[in-house]
């Protein structure tokens, strides 16, 4: 054992997000998010770390843009969707009709 | 037209407001368009009640009977500005404060009526007749895929795939030339969008995604209101 000069402290590949729980730590505080259980705190600490990955993949995905930690990076893309979304795009009202075509040249 | 053009500069957009847990972003798209168009025709700023489209309109689509606005359950802008030319108007923020919440009665006041639809057009898939509305009638309510916004922090969203799948209603108010995308390193064209989830969310409250390929769909539901004018 004397001869192992590095040790590999972390597991390998995506599943281990470096420093999820410094994230998560300074999420909480800068959005004073509380969690009413451990079980709730715990879930929602999974539920972030999934979210770590995907502003991961977005960054990759959008790159002229900056993805990162949210104040919605505690919530499963379905909560997401049915708390802070609410666009019905139901077909156009028939006294909707079509703007008059303007000049957009000089 | 204009390279580069913003409705802030010209006073005619209120502060960056927040739906809270409440799918009523249709709500503030429409209020961000007729307070714009109001402005347009009075020359008075005046943040509009986004609770009086939550409570009040349930306006159906003619063709879809059980496709109706429904507060926090969602809704369409197109069908609340019907809503609001068959009630004369909307009335104050102040007079009618938002909640976040759908289960009270109406307790719309005709008397307060702050702002009223003179007509609402639907403004075709081009970006420069998008653009033009912009330029000529205001601020313009419009559908978006939300689906990278979760995660957005800042900068010019231009993702190499997006939906097109319409989820999120939020208000365009201005457009720029160029924002320097550092990976791609060119300028790219942007839209400026105004969203409804409070200002510490994207840039102060603000998204900007680039022109030219109705990205995230976001070409594809614009609509224009237009106020009337009160002396």
């Amino acid at each position: 054992d004397d001869n192992i000069l590095i040790r590999q402290v972390v597991e390998d590949g995506d599943e281990h997000l470096l420093n999820a729980e410094h994230h998560f730590s300074a999420f909480k505080t800068k959005f004073s998010k509380t969690y009413a259980t451990k079980e709730e705190h715990d879930y929602r600490f999974g539920v972030f770390k999934s979210n770590l990955l995907r502003a991961k993949s977005h960054q990759e995905l959008d790159p002229s843009a900056i993805h990162g930690v949210t104040k919605f990076s505690d919530l499963t893309p379905s909560e997401f969707r049915s708390q802070f979304l609410g666009l019905k795009p139901l077909s156009l009202p028939s006294d909707a009709h079509n703007a008059p075509i303007l000049p957009t040249d000089n | 037209l204009p390279k580069d053009f913003d409705w802030r500069d010209h006073g005619a957009v209120t502060n960056v407001k927040n739906q809270g847990t409440c799918g009523s972003c249709w709500s503030f798209s429409t209020t961000g368009a007729l307070e714009g168009a109001h402005f347009l025709a009075t020359g008075e700023l005046v943040s509009l009640s986004e609770q009086q489209l939550v409570d009040c309109d349930h306006e159906c689509d003619p063709d879809l009977n059980d496709a109706c606005d429904s507060g926090c359950n969602g809704g369409l802008m197109t069908t609340a500005f019907g809503y609001t030319k068959k009630a004369g108007g909307l009335v104050r923020e102040e007079d009618y404060p938002y909640t976040g919440r759908d289960r009270g009665p109406c307790k719309f006041d005709k008397s307060k009526i702050a702002a009223s639809v003179s007509n609402f057009s639907v403004v075709s898939l081009d970006e420069d007749q998008i653009a033009a509305n912009l330029v000529k009638n205001g601020p313009l309510s419009v559908g978006i895929n939300a689906v990278y916004m979760q995660t957005y922090i800042g900068g010019v969203s231009c993702p190499f795939i997006c939906g097109k799948h319409l989820d999120h209603g939020v208000l365009l108010v201005g457009y720029g030339a160029g924002g320097y995308a550092p990976i791609r390193f060119k300028e790219k064209p942007y839209w400026i969008i105004k969203n409804s989830w409070g200002e510490n969310w994207g840039e102060n409250g603000y998204y900007k995604i680039c022109r030219g390929h109705n990205m995230c769909g976001v070409d594809s539901m614009v609509s224009t209101v237009t106020a009337i004018h009160t002396s």
